[in-house]
């Protein structure tokens, strides 16, 4: 009902067709809604991908049932610490982490579910000043947090139990870093962002620290969202979340760049810049996925970007209920994940 | 992106800066 509502033509070549309603999650604890993620949850033999949407004090695990409806399986309440963010582990099965904290992650806790004892459970894996996390494949999360002038970057691996023993410590940078992505095609590698717009370069296996390079002054503030290895390059999505709409470019929502980590030259390969209409500096909370990217812009609108194309390809402006508040891209076909303040998730196919 | 742009391209950057890096 709400996407029929919706005006059919938004501007020029971009019409709202393109992002269909599928279904529609309601929470009725009236919560205000905080982040939504998914998860693959295997319970009684059956593997099936579950959204998870995060309030401050709790954070809920739905299932999908018949006709596009979805049925709440849990929830788990937690302590006084409000919930800020949802931490997706790829590729794993009934566990999922959460940041915790006021302004900054002060927390980070694993919310799981036991086949074998057939029971939700929860437990802490982290405390500090945390600037940073990021669910890596294999069970496994990095996080980097600062404690006075020192700052770790570590990785811990999870079980059923809660983290191992044995973290794994990165050489860390000078710089803060803000963002980390794993590098795909080469399995060992690891990149992040940081305070002072650099990228950096892990090797995973030994902990080193392989280069900086910098992203460049005119484009402050960058948040590394993926990252790719081909023909001797390395392929970064960069997005600046303070972008400016601009007609000379100079200030695109998400750009991808080339860097030659031998010789810490970059070059900007596609830029995908604010769509027309949204004048003056928006303030961008997104997500990427393959070559597309979804945002929520300051007014309320989500906007999908393709990156090859360097184009926003379709908006979804703000709904009846009010305006979006999130997105994120589901890791199965190309599915995003819309919600709204008060709760409501809506699954859009792209 | 062509080679005088970014410098000279090594299809083998990740073993080669891990040789580099110090440990």
């Amino acid at each position: 009902d709400v996407a029929e509502q919706l005006p059919p033509v938004l501007h020029d070549g971009l019409t709202e067709e393109s992002l269909q309603l599928v279904s529609e999650l309601k929470d009725s604890s009236g919560s205000c809604a905080v982040d939504v993620s998914t998860m693959w949850w295997e319970a009684a033999g059956c593997r099936e991908l579950c959204v998870v949407t995060a309030c401050e004090s709790s954070v809920s695990l739905w299932k999908p049932l018949a006709s596009d409806r979805w049925g709440k399986v849990h929830t788990w309440q937690l302590g006084q610490i409000p919930v800020i963010q949802i931490v997706p582990l790829p590729d794993t099965c009934n566990l999922v982490c959460i940041a915790l904290g006021e302004l900054e992650i002060g927390e980070i806790r694993l919310l799981l579910y036991s086949s074998e004892s057939d029971s939700f459970k929860q437990s802490l894996v982290k405390t500090g000043t945390i600037k940073a996390v990021l669910g890596l494949k294999d069970r496994r999360l990095v996080s980097s947090s600062r404690s006075g002038q020192e700052q770790q970057v570590e990785i811990v691996s999870l079980l059923e139990t809660g983290r191992s023993k044995d973290g794994q410590t990165l050489m860390p940078p000078e710089e803060t870093v803000l963002a980390f992505a794993e590098v795909e095609g080469m399995r060992d590698a690891l990149v992040g962002t940081t305070a002072l717009n650099s990228i950096v370069i892990w090797n995973l296996k030994t902990g080193q620290l392989l280069k900086k390079m910098h992203v460049g002054y005119s484009y402050p503030a960058s948040i590394c969202h993926r990252a790719y290895s081909d023909s001797g390059l390395l392929f970064v999505v960069l997005s600046h979340p303070h972008a400016k709409e601009s007609e000379s470019c100079g200030n695109p929502a998400f750009r991808v760049v080339a860097f030659n980590p031998k010789t810490a030259r970059s070059r900007g390969v596609v830029s995908s810049s604010l769509p027309p209409g949204h004048t003056g500096r928006q303030y961008l909370e997104g997500d990427v996925k393959d070559t597309l990217a979804a945002a929520v812009l300051t007014s309320g609108t989500i906007a999908v970007w393709d990156l090859l194309l360097g184009q926003c390809t379709a908006l979804l402006p703000p709904g009846l209920a009010g305006s979006w508040a999130l997105t994120r891209w589901a890791p199965t076909s190309a599915c995003l994940l819309a919600g709204q303040q008060d709760g409501t998730v809506c699954l859009y196919r792209y | 992106c062509s080679e005088s742009d970014l410098g000279p391209i090594s299809f083998n950057w990740f073993d080669e800066l891990s040789a580099e890096a110090p440990p």
